[in-house]
């Protein structure tokens, strides 16, 4: 039976089509993933994939990437990229361009900001069903904080605790003219 | 898969019971942990790490590249994980209590993932890469044991348990601890794939929170925040280590055990 399952499975998915985007923000860009729900082969390559396009001086979300690696090609565009270590050490501060390619290993925070031209990227990670958790935003672990953790953890009053969790209503996509709130 | 990608032996000619290495103080509290280079943890790919932290102690969120298994061995407490992409469905209404809130206490509102209540016997699961915290609101110390299974599949990186703290400055506890002890770690010994002990001990000493190492201006943007509270999350002059003391007390989200209670009893009458 190994022709009717292994020999027969899809291997291939387009993830350039905007239509097929994951996420999107009209302001912010979009990103289409690819893992072994939509491509089950990938199951077991223990891959996936992800294509994003970020607009003009738009952001990525700070997040890290919970159970894999990420290499990230550039397509298209430059951006300038920050990528922090355990220690809270900045192990990368600079932009990549077309045809350069970046590592940024599993929980190391990252934060991408597109240049004057957009940033378009596709990134390989290491795990066929790879997840990231975002430090900022609508979905993010400052919202999951209760605020009295906050304030103490931070040293800040309520009311600066509440714009750090609320500010941001974004979702891994931020438009760069401050009003995501 | 991952225990054979990480070890290439593990050759133990005898065992011995261990005790923790290395102590750190802070604020509210101590960390101990042991030696992470002993030869029986590393063939078992694991780190231990002991918490003992005071009332009103909290120790501050971080997570690990390793899935971690915590043991209550002592006290009470509150325990929050911020699971990736779960809902915040703790959410006060005009009803609800904050708990340590005297009373009934309106509070304005708040919402965040739910919290758990810790006591003595209690193991907590972790998943790797998910921050949690621990206070300890009980009237005695809160003591908790923790095991960081380094060799699970989950970890990409490599047979060192790291952690990634969102708040505090891990360096300036280290460097400034008051009763700061460390021990030597005989028997260590290190691989030609890995840091030696003695680089591994400088990288702890070097750590801060993990947006320290961002640009004030990146967070700014990132949560839309001015540049002065972007700089007051880096925690960078903060003396306080990894578990601080609690001004009043935490007030947070949390049923009433009595309306559990209710609850309880209503779902049984109704099966």
């Amino acid at each position: 039976g190994v022709e009717e399952t292994f020999c027969t499975l899809r291997l291939k998915h387009n993830i350039a089509d905007a239509q097929r985007a994951d996420v999107y923000n009209e302001r912010g860009g979009r990103i289409t993933s690819l893992n072994s729900f939509n491509l089950p082969i990938l199951r077991y390559i223990q891959l996936s994939a992800e294509r994003g396009v970020l607009y003009r001086n738009a952001l990525v979300a700070p997040h890290y990437n919970l159970n894999s690696h990420s290499v990230i090609y550039v397509i298209r565009g430059n951006a300038r990229l920050q990528v922090v270590g355990e220690n809270g050490q900045n192990v990368f501060d600079g932009e990549i361009r077309e045809g350069q390619a970046l590592t940024v290993p599993q929980n190391f925070a990252v934060i991408k900001k597109a240049g004057n031209q957009g940033f378009e990227w596709v990134a390989f990670k290491t795990n066929d069903n790879a997840k990231i958790n975002a430090l900022a935003g609508r979905l993010s672990t400052m919202r999951a904080l209760p605020e009295d953790v906050l304030i103490n953890a931070y040293r800040i009053d309520r009311e600066e605790a509440r714009r750090l969790k609320y500010n941001r209503d974004e979702t891994t996509l931020f438009s760069s003219d401050s009003s995501g709130s | 898969q991952q225990q054979q990608r990480f070890q290439t032996e593990c050759r133990i000619n005898n065992l011995n019971a261990q005790e923790p290495g290395r102590r750190v103080e802070s604020e509210a509290g101590l960390s101990e942990y042991w030696n992470r280079n002993d030869e029986q943890f590393r063939c078992a790919g694991v780190d231990l790490v002991r918490h003992t932290i005071q009332r009103r102690g909290l120790l501050l969120p971080s997570f690990s590249n390793a899935p971690r298994l915590v043991y209550v061995v002592q006290g009470r407490g509150l325990h929050g994980a911020a699971i990736p992409g779960c809902p915040e469905t703790f959410q006060s209404e005009s009803s609800s209590q904050f708990r340590g809130e005297q009373g009934s206490q309106r509070l304005s509102r708040d919402q965040h993932q739910k919290v758990r209540e810790i006591r003595e016997g209690d193991v907590v699961a972790i998943p790797a890469g998910v921050a949690h915290w621990i206070y300890n609101d009980g009237e005695s110390q809160l003591i908790v044991m923790i095991l960081y299974d380094t060799s699970n599949q989950a970890n990409q990186l490599d047979e060192n348990a790291r952690r990634f703290y969102l708040a505090g400055n891990p360096h300036q506890q280290q460097q400034g601890g008051r009763q700061r002890r460390r021990e030597s770690w005989p028997g260590s010994r290190s691989r030609s794939r890995s840091q030696s002990p003695e680089e591994r001990e400088r990288s702890q000493q070097s750590g801060s929170n993990i947006f320290s190492g961002f640009d004030e201006e990146f967070l700014a943007d990132s949560f839309n925040i001015d540049n002065e509270l972007a700089m007051r999350i880096q925690n960078r002059d903060d003396q306080r280590g990894i578990i601080v003391t609690v001004e009043d007390e935490l007030r947070v989200l949390s049923p009433q055990s009595r309306g559990e209670e209710r609850e309880e009893r209503g779902l049984d009458r109704d099966n």
